[in-house]
């Protein structure tokens, strides 16, 4: 069963005035995170049984706490996965979803089954693949695209050389 | 033409050839065109001088000149553009690069900025900001938010509740931003929606800067004990800054909407397909 006390008792540790500012030693904001971490773990298992219950399949729901830098080893490596998308807020928002993939081609459905467009684009600095889609996403509600990827192509690069400007 | 363009319905962006900087902004639906250079730059952070002793750290900040230095005058630029997405990639330096993005339907230019590990071989610390220069004649004035609601309007070297003699002339100007900043001419307005609480200013007229990262070398005496320094090679920080053009009376419902899906953005939980059927009972 999940637990989202820890992450209330670490939020509430995180009020003071050092978590916020980063005014306090290494050690000390090394902790913060450290409490953060640790109480994401026992939340994510509250989310994964709320999220079951409301759809009606249980799944081994993934968190990639690092799709900021094109990292989550689901996406990267899975041949078809399904994309969860939840929006907090009061009304109905159309949303780009953007996720590290290998370089293939893949195939993107929204709820009704429909296919969506979808983009597969290198990143410069790190040659790494983003698959983008658009996502439309319920007031205070959640969407689930199903994304499969598409054996045997590879995704044309769009990308354009590098252009070196004169340097100073 | 040589000029780097993106865009899409709403926005227009144009950079130049020759630096690969961002040099221009249009709202094509309000037919607003605006110049507006965007850089990175480093205050050298002071370790105590001859007018003070108070070095720049965890609590304070205080720049040991007033002007701050260019991280470089031009960027390496690589286009992608598909579909759905038109991005400019910016290399400043091994430890500064961008990348300005649009989507289709998106009525701000995103700037996704990737500042360090900052360099401190010199024994300078340094303070990283990214600089919007415009020609927008602001008079001094620039304006702030509070927690998100409250938007305060701040005046260069001046005080509403007290008679300001202005020690610092870059720190003593600077303010806490948590959401946004802009500057407008009554006109025209250009806003900054920050993905989180930064330090911000507008030392210049149609100027806005924002704190992106610091690295420090020396403790500021005021109870840590310690330099604001990461151990090892430091930290790097990735964020966003969200620009939005618009004409000064309808720029609120623009950042106001957007400010709040910016908060609340929408979560990705991930699954591999498949799945057995679940029901309470």
């Amino acid at each position: 069963s999940g637990d989202s006390a820890p992450l209330k008792e670490a939020m509430a540790v995180l009020q003071h005035h050092d978590a916020v500012s980063g005014t306090s030693r290494q050690h000390v904001a090394n902790d913060y995170a450290r409490q953060l971490a640790e109480s994401w773990g026992p939340c994510e298992v509250l989310l994964s049984n709320a999220l079951a219950q409301l759809s009606g399949s249980k799944k081994d729901f993934v968190f990639c706490h690092k799709l900021n830098i094109s990292v989550c080893p689901l996406t990267q490596n899975a041949e078809k996965f399904q994309v969860t998308i939840y929006n907090p807020l009061g009304r109905k928002v159309d949303w780009m979803v953007r996720l590290p993939v290998s370089e293939h081609v893949y195939l993107v459905k929204d709820p009704n089954g429909t296919v969506v467009p979808s983009d597969v684009v290198t990143v410069p600095s790190s040659d790494s693949q983003d698959l983008l889609f658009s996502a439309s996403v319920p007031a205070l509600g959640f969407s689930i695209y199903s994304v499969t990827r598409v054996p045997g192509q590879s995704p044309q690069a769009y990308d354009r050389h590098p252009r070196s400007q004169k340097p100073w | 033409s040589r000029v780097l363009v993106i865009q899409n319905e709403h926005i227009r962006a144009r950079f130049n050839p020759d630096t690969g900087l961002l040099m221009e902004i249009e709202n094509l639906d309000e037919n607003l065109l605006l110049p507006v250079r965007q850089a990175f730059y480093w205050y050298n952070a002071s370790m105590g001088n001859n007018l003070s002793s108070q070095a720049s750290g965890a609590y304070i900040f205080r720049p040991e000149r007033q002007e701050p230095l260019l991280v470089s005058h031009w960027a390496k630029t690589h286009l992608v553009k598909t579909d759905l997405v038109q991005e400019v990639h910016q290399n400043f330096s091994a430890w500064c690069s961008q990348v300005v993005r649009l989507y289709p339907g998106q009525r701000y230019l995103e700037l996704e900025w990737t500042v360090g590990p900052i360099p401190t071989g010199d024994s300078w610390g340094k303070e990283i900001i990214s600089r919007f220069d415009t020609t927008l004649e602001t008079d001094g004035l620039f304006y702030t938010d509070s927690n998100g609601r409250e938007i305060l309007e701040r005046r260069r070297d001046y005080r509403p509740t007290w008679k300001l003699n202005q020690t610092e002339p870059v720190a003593g100007n600077y303010y806490p931003v948590n959401s946004r900043i802009y500057i407008t001419d009554g006109k025209t307005q250009l806003t900054v929606l920050t993905d989180r609480s930064q330090g911000g200013s507008s030392l210049g007229d149609g100027s806005i800067e924002l704190m992106v990262h610091r690295r420090l070398l020396v403790d500021d005496a005021r109870g840590v004990g310690e330099p604001l320094l990461e151990e090892g090679s430091g930290l790097w920080v990735r964020g966003r800054h969200l620009v939005l053009l618009d004409k000064a009376r309808t720029a609120a419902s623009g950042h106001r909407l957007q400010a709040e899906k910016e908060v609340l953005a929408p979560q990705v939980v991930l699954a591999r397909g498949g799945g057995v059927p679940y029901c309470l009972k």
